[in-house]
Parts: C-alpha cells; sequence; structure tokens
C-alpha cells in the first residue's frame, strides 16, 4: 500500500 | 522510526529552534524572509491538523506541537514584535506564484479526494518549494548571516534525511508515497548550490557569500 506512509511521519 | 527519520527530525527541530533563537537573541529579523516563514507556519497548520483526529505518538504529538507553535512563534517575531527590522525591501518574492500551484497541485494529484488528505498533499507540495523566497532574499542580498547559513543546512537536511528514511521504509517495510518523495527529492534539490556553497565557504570560516 502507498498511502499509510505518511500518517506516521512528520 | 528509524535513524535517518530520528536524524532528519532533531535537523528540523535545531533549524527552527536556531532561527527562532537568532532572532530572540539578536531581536532582529534582517536577512530572514518573513515570506517563508509565513509559508512554513501555513505548512504545519494545515499538515498536522490531523493532530486532533488521530494519535500516533507522544513523540509525533510532541513534535507536531512544537513545529505549529514555534513557526507561529517565529512569524510573530517578524512581523509584530521585530517589525521594524523586517527588510521588506529583499523580501520580495510573489508567494502566491507558490500557493496557487500547490492548491491546483493538490487538487488533482492526491491519494484520496478528502479534506484532511488535499490539505496534507497542499502541505507537502508547499513545503518543498517554501524556501524559495529565503533563497531568493539571499541572492538579492548576495549574502547570509553564518547562523542563516547553519539554519538553511539544518532545514535543507532534514528532508534530505527523509529521503534515506523513505528508501529504508521501502526496502524494510515495502512502504512509500509517491508524491512525499517526489515532492521532498524537490525540496532537497532546491538546497544544492545552497549545500555547495556551505560546504566550500562557511565551513571554511568564510561568509556565505553568493554570486550577486
Amino acid at each position: 500500500g502507498t498511502n499509510t506512509l505518511h500518517k506516521d511521519e512528520l | 522510526m528509524n535513524i535517518f527519520r530520528i536524524i532528519g527530525d532533531l535537523s528540523h527541530l535545531l533549524a527552527i529552534i536556531i532561527l527562532l533563537r537568532k532572532i530572540w537573541k539578536t531581536r532582529s529579523c534582517a536577512g530572514i524572509s518573513g515570506k517563508s516563514q509565513i509559508l512554513f507556519a501555513l505548512v504545519y497548520t494545515t499538515r498536522y491538523l490531523d493532530l486532533v483526529t488521530t494519535y500516533v505518538s507522544l513523540y509525533n504529538t510532541v513534535m507536531k506541537i512544537i513545529f505549529i507553535a514555534v513557526s507561529i512563534a517565529t512569524c510573530y517575531l517578524i512581523y509584530m514584535k521585530f517589525k521594524a527590522t523586517y527588510d521588506h525591501n529583499h523580501d520580495t518574492f510573489r508567494i502566491e506564484f507558490l500557493l496557487a500551484p500547490a492548491v491546483i497541485l493538490a487538487l488533482l494529484i492526491n491519494h484520496d479526494f478528502t479534506f484532511l488528505e488535499i490539505l496534507w498533499t497542499f502541505s507537502i507540495y508547499l513545503e518543498s518549494v517554501a524556501i524559495l523566497p529565503q533563497l531568493f532574499m539571499v541572492s538579492k542580498t548576495g549574502e547570509a548571516e553564518s547562523i542563516t547559513s547553519h539554519y538553511l543546512f539544518a532545514l535543507g537536511s532534514y528532508r534530505a534525511l527523509y529521503i534515506l528514511n523513505w528508501i529504508y521504509r521501502y526496502h524494510n517495510e515495502e512502504i512509500y508515497d509517491l508524491i512525499a518523495i517526489v515532492a521532498g527529492i524537490v525540496q532537497t534539490a532546491l538546497y544544492c548550490d545552497f549545500f555547495y556553497l556551505y560546504i566550500t565557504k562557511v565551513l571554511r570560516g568564510k561568509k556565505l557569500q553568493l554570486p550577486a
């Protein structure tokens, strides 16, 4: 999956 | 979490603390682009609205609050407290030429057409170009104080380290986000000539002089 990344990044 | 992202976040935190401290200690925002600081405040307030909807970790929440608070405090110092020292004549980049494309692009290219996701995407696109008014101002004045160049180096390093973080996460966790990656590469690329000048000049004790 691609867009789960930024939910835990600043 | 990985070492690249930790160092990246700390580099980011260092950058905004360096800037706030410089303005506060010297009681002057000479050489600082207020327009870039407005853009950064906009970047953090639009990106971190999820503070109220999702809890990721204490670290994540604390850092988001700090970034929002420090960026707004910096704008306050520039445009209110020390506005007499604000250099209008050299801070002339037309930020509407950055805001409009970021809005349009966020509406066209995003992962999900929802309010928070569009705001996040806008914030990612805007952050990639938010430093342009500052770099433009440095090129117009032809030089930057060494503290300002340390600020720029720390700020530029943060997203460069995030690129390493994204490579690490793609390799180890099989996840990636093309919007963040492409914008992050653009953002880092904008610092390249500054990085070159910083390493060849500032680190040798010379002043950062840009070819006017």
